[in-house]
């Protein structure tokens, strides 16, 4: 399904971002994608936050996906 | 005063570059 299609890319686009494989994505990983990405500091903060639904400071898989999701216009729960 | 459609706007125009940039990366990464 779509919706399969979407959590496997998302897994493999988190996997990029949570390098050690924690299972989560803090800041510190978001500011080692600067130089990666072309996106300032201040931009992956802003996609962290934004991405980071309940604003504790861990982006889990789960709110990776509904924000990829969100990418494709998706709504992917 | 804050628009606030605009900056949802630009906030899911930041989104689309981050997501566009990983989807990007990831070849020969």
């Amino acid at each position: 399904s779509i919706e399969e299609m979407v959590k496997e890319k998302s897994r493999e686009l988190f996997a990029l971002c949570d390098k050690e494989g924690k299972g989560f994505i803090n800041k510190v990983d978001m500011q080692r994608l600067h130089g990666e990405l072309p996106l300032s500091d201040e931009q992956l903060r802003d996609v962290f936050d934004s991405l980071d639904n309940d604003g504790n400071g861990f982006l889990t898989f789960e709110e990776f996906c509904e924000g990829f999701g969100g990418f494709l216009g998706l709504n992917v729960s | 005063k804050p628009d606030v459609s605009k900056t949802g706007a630009s906030n899911e125009r930041m989104l689309a570059n981050f997501f566009n940039s990983l989807l990007n990366k990831k070849p020969g990464s």
